[in-house]
């Protein structure tokens, strides 16, 4: 996980959940 | 590098379907690729333009995938697993819908277009080729818009990663979009009962380019000429 720290980050950052 | 004259597809219907409806919204805005005016035109001066241009795309594709309903219910090491498989083909399905309807031109953006003779100068033939060739196969199908957002979603969603924890959560996400594209096919195009699948059925040739593509951006990384941005090499590493 420690090799992908960006796309970690940008998936984590201020993440709007969307159930329809 | 000049604009193209963009011919778009009108669609009949009109879409009621909330996911699709969502999608069409999620889709994000155009990105330029602003080619650096302070160097000489060559093969590196395009490769670095579209490796830039790609490492931006990828971050409002990312924030574009957490808009998928259902996406971000998936665990964070499922999303991160999508997306490190499918992200060339999301990046590359762009570029066709951005290309229908211009001849023979492939639009990386509405900046940067290029045609087989820059595509053959940047090393990309090949590449130029494969692309075209799912244009081609788009445009003689008539993609609307409505159908592209959902396509791209469905090849996030399948994107058949060998390290997904949760298979059946997965599977709903697919359920979920591929539902959405039978409705909205059905809505938009109600004479033709095979299109859904005719749309499906050009997925694997998006993958197979999408592959050929990361393996030629890996060569260019080895190469080591090509400036590239930490986010592209993350997801060229993680093949």
């Amino acid at each position: 996980k420690e090799k992908h720290k960006i796309l970690h980050r940008l998936l984590q950052n201020s993440t709007s959940p969307v159930d329809l | 590098l000049s604009l193209p004259q963009k011919k778009t597809f009108l669609g009949g219907g009109h879409v009621e379907n909330k996911v699709v409806s969502h999608l069409l919204g999620a889709e994000p805005e155009k990105i330029y690729a602003m080619p650096d005016p302070a160097l000489p035109d060559s093969d590196i001066k395009a490769l670095t333009t579209l490796c830039d241009l790609a490492d931006r795309e990828l971050v409002v594709n990312i924030g574009w995938a957490k808009h998928i309903p259902g996406f971000s219910s998936l665990s964070l090491p499922d999303q991160m697993s999508l997306l490190q498989s499918a992200w060339m083909e999301i990046l590359i399905l762009r570029v066709v819908f951005r290309s229908l309807g211009c001849e023979d031109q492939l639009v990386f953006a509405e900046d940067y277009v290029m045609n087989e003779e820059q595509a053959k100068l940047a090393g990309l033939q090949d590449l130029y080729t494969a692309i075209l060739q799912l244009v081609r196969k788009y445009t003689s199908i008539k993609l609307h818009r409505e159908e592209f957002v959902t396509l791209k979603a469905i090849a996030l969603a399948n994107a058949d990663s060998m390290h997904i924890e949760d298979w059946v959560a997965v599977q709903r996400l697919q359920d979920s979009l591929h539902a959405a594209l039978q409705e909205l096919v059905s809505v938009l195009h109600p004479e033709d009962g095979q299109r859904a699948g005719r749309l499906i059925m050009t997925l694997p040739l998006l993958r197979q380019t999408a592959a050929k593509a990361v393996q030629h951006f890996c060569n260019i990384k080895q190469d080591g000429r090509v400036p590239m941005h930490k986010l592209f090499l993350e997801l060229l590493e993680a093949h």
